[in-house]
């Protein structure tokens, strides 16, 4: 089964 | 002190309608520029980005940048209280704990309606959104975007968007069977806004929840257009453009093990 991505992987935190 | 004025309450309303299934409380920042918001949900799958600019307004305020604290389902108890073409006025001051929503009715000048809501504290991350170039982007009627997603997530909890050069291709399966939806990209002379444009440097295919998707199509009352710019195994970037201002959401691809 596919697994859902985090955005936190993609963006940065500010 | 803040004060701004929308024409159309239902603007407002529709905007708070399309971020009430997955995100609970939101940071609504007002400054001289206008209205944002920014939110992820809890999950960190989906980010949703709104910005009503000044111009959105019909009279607007802001003397010192602050951000309005909301719990989306009081917001929307209030909201749901107003005609769609009442005028809505919202105001707080620059210490206060307050959000005064006013209510006037166009056809009845003589009533008018006025709510507070209690401010939250919200500890909101900030994301930096990175400036990205997509290599597929598709553009259509957000009504036609909003029933693909609504028929195919009847037959499968995921989704995939499959771009390529000459069309797009929606696609579901689930454990009673499958299903998709192929859309060539056409310009209807003279009806832009029924057109589907494609524009694709490299075919892309990514994997979506459809509970996520569901999400995303709900504000499909807000635009007539909607637009899907994709890239490989980065999210999705999903746009509907407002008169002053943009609704958008991120979403994270689903990867296979």
């Amino acid at each position: 089964t596919p697994i859902q991505n985090d955005l936190g992987e993609f963006f940065t935190m500010v | 002190m803040f004060e701004a004025k929308l024409n159309e309450a239902s603007v407002f309303k529709k905007i708070v309608e399309s971020v009430k299934d997955g995100f609970k409380n939101c940071n609504f920042d007002c400054s001289e520029e206008g209205i944002s918001m920014e939110s992820m949900d809890d999950a960190h799958i989906a980010l949703v980005s709104m910005k009503l600019g000044v111009e959105a307004f019909s009279s607007y305020r802001c003397d010192r940048s602050i951000s309005l604290g909301l719990n989306i389902e009081s917001l929307l108890k209030v909201l749901r209280t107003a005609n769609n073409n009442d005028v809505l006025t919202m105001r707080a001051e620059d210490d206060g704990d307050l959000l005064t929503l006013v209510f006037e009715d166009s056809s009845n000048p003589d009533r008018i309606s006025e709510y507070n809501l209690k401010l939250l504290n919200i500890d909101q991350e900030h994301m930096s959104i990175p400036e990205q170039e997509y290599t597929a982007t598709v553009t259509l009627p957000s009504s036609e975007y909003q029933r693909i997603i609504r028929d195919l997530t009847q037959l499968g909890d995921s989704i995939t968007i499959d771009a390529a050069k000459d069309g797009v291709r929606f696609t579901a399966e689930g454990d009673i069977g499958s299903g998709s939806v192929s859309l060539k990209a056409n310009t209807n002379v003279g009806e832009d806004e029924k057109s589907i444009d494609i524009a694709v440097e490299e075919p892309v295919a990514l994997g979506f929840n459809s509970k996520y998707l569901t999400q995303t199509c709900k504000a499909a009352p807000l635009a007539p257009r909607v637009s899907l710019n994709m890239c490989k195994r980065i999210p999705i970037f999903i746009s509907y453009k407002l008169q002053a201002g943009h609704f958008s959401f991120f979403l994270a691809p689903q990867i296979s093990e």
